[in-house]
């Protein structure tokens, strides 16, 4: 598998939405 | 003009370098309920940085290949179990889970009265575990008070014969054992780090306002290898016990976070829905193989303005996770030479240095202060487009080594 680690997620807003079946990202989260 | 300016960063040197004393984000954290800080294990903003054993660099990517390398076997497993269950035929299960450097953490409180634990967060595993008195093998040193299970009025064992024992065969990839009818669990890494111990009760506490109570975890009683100064380990994949499904109820299996741009600065890890962004893009997870990963699908990367050829199937046949414990994304080996090829060509004005570790495309960049790098995003199922933050594309080595922070999967299978 491919792996998105966590310096690629720096500074994104990442959700996890596990009911929904969804994972969500937004900009300058911190 | 403006156009080709908004597909790159202009960055300063000094903001990728971590600064000395900690900043803490004024985002996120203390305006929502059930919010945790998040720091970096070996920055200012932790009390672990002052930490003698705090790793080089080169010692926390080699620990990261371990840990991509054992993710890869579990999947490969779950694989091979699948094929077998269709079979109806059994084969002999062994769990490989690296830790590696975890390296982002967050302080909760466990038992009553609480104690403070610094757990390294992870969604690539499930099991939440802590440092356990007596220590009857092993414990390592950490810098939280070890955890004393006699000393909190709410905690308790669990069962040999109760369910929740036996949901450990798939949290931990290992069939937990009995000891005086109390249920022991073992769980080890694909590093070889790992933890035994007595899986337990008790009340852990996110806030002052939101305890949650009866919360099963691993107490450890034989805990070896690289964990750090840490207490343990708070796990947020998707299995039966992990802490996401624990406190369904609770937080309806939703979290987000964010991780901060620098070791020097903090960021925050929120259970439930409250407060999130109204500008999040969502993609749907994709199909799941295993009961742990958060698999997703990538559909494209771009670089600059230029948009990869990268064909659908390379990042289809292996698939895709998002772990918050790996510190490198790795690409199968096509998309990461696409990758390369045009960072290199984009950035052929700045002059480039031998390759550090599995980081082989690297820069000296001593002699600026400002740099104009290419923008790179990443687009997932469901068309959504996501821009990486410059820590998300470059990491520096030092002052004279800065590389682009992507590596290959070995093999395009992976």
């Amino acid at each position: 598998v491919g792996i998105l680690g966590n310096v690629q997620q720096t500074t994104l807003e990442v959700v996890y939405d596990v009911a929904g079946g969804k994972l969500g990202f937004a900009p300058g989260g911190c | 003009r403006r156009a080709i300016e908004s597909h790159y960063h202009t960055v300063e040197i000094s903001s990728l370098l971590p600064a000395s004393v900690c900043s803490p984000s004024t985002k996120g954290h203390s305006k929502r309920p059930s919010t945790l800080k998040v720091f970096h294990r070996h920055g200012p903003c932790s009390k672990h940085s002052q930490d003698n054993a705090t790793p080089s660099l080169d010692e926390i990517l080699t620990h990261d290949q371990s840990r991509v390398d054992s993710i890869q076997h579990k999947i490969n497993l779950n694989a091979e179990m699948d094929k077998v269950k269709d079979k109806k035929a059994a084969l002999p299960v062994q769990s490989g889970r690296a830790l590696g450097s975890g390296n982002y953490i967050v302080t909760l409180g466990l038992g009553t009265p609480k104690k403070s634990l610094s757990l390294i967060f992870d969604t690539g595993s499930d099991l939440t575990w802590t440092q356990c008195q007596p220590c009857a093998r092993v414990c390592y040193k950490q810098q939280d008070p070890i955890f004393n299970p006699i000393a909190s009025t709410t905690y308790s064992n669990v069962s040999c014969s109760s369910t929740r024992c036996s949901q450990l065969s798939t949290t931990t990839g290992n069939d937990p054992s009995c000891s005086t009818k109390t249920c022991v669990y073992g769980i080890q890494y694909g590093d070889q780090s790992f933890s035994i111990g007595f899986f337990s009760q008790d009340t852990l506490t996110i806030s002052s306002s939101d305890l949650v109570p009866k919360f099963y975890f691993g107490c450890g009683q034989n805990n070896q290898g690289l964990f750090g100064n840490t207490a343990g380990l708070l796990g947020l994949g998707r299995d039966s016990l992990s802490f996401v499904s624990q406190t369904a109820q609770r937080y309806g299996k939703y979290f987000s976070y964010c991780l901060p741009s620098s070791s020097s600065s903090t960021g925050h890890l929120t259970f439930g829905k409250s407060g999130v962004s109204s500008n999040v893009k969502f993609t749907p997870f994709a199909a799941s193989r295993g009961t742990s990963f958060y698999f997703i699908d990538i559909v494209g990367i771009s670089v600059g303005m230029t948009q990869l050829s990268i064909r659908p199937s390379v990042f289809k046949t292996p698939g895709t996770i998002i772990d918050s414990g790996t510190v490198i994304t790795r690409l199968p080996p096509a998309a990461y030479k696409a990758l390369s090829t045009e960072f290199k060509k984009q950035m052929k004005k700045y002059p480039s240095v031998p390759a550090y570790s599995i980081l082989d495309t690297c820069y000296d960049l001593s002699k600026y202060t400002t740099i104009s790098i290419p923008k790179i995003s990443f687009t997932f199922g469901g068309n959504v487009k996501v821009d990486l933050a410059p820590s998300g594309i470059l990491i520096v080595i030092n002052s004279s080594r800065v590389c682009l922070a992507f590596a290959a999967n070995s093999d395009a299978s992976d």
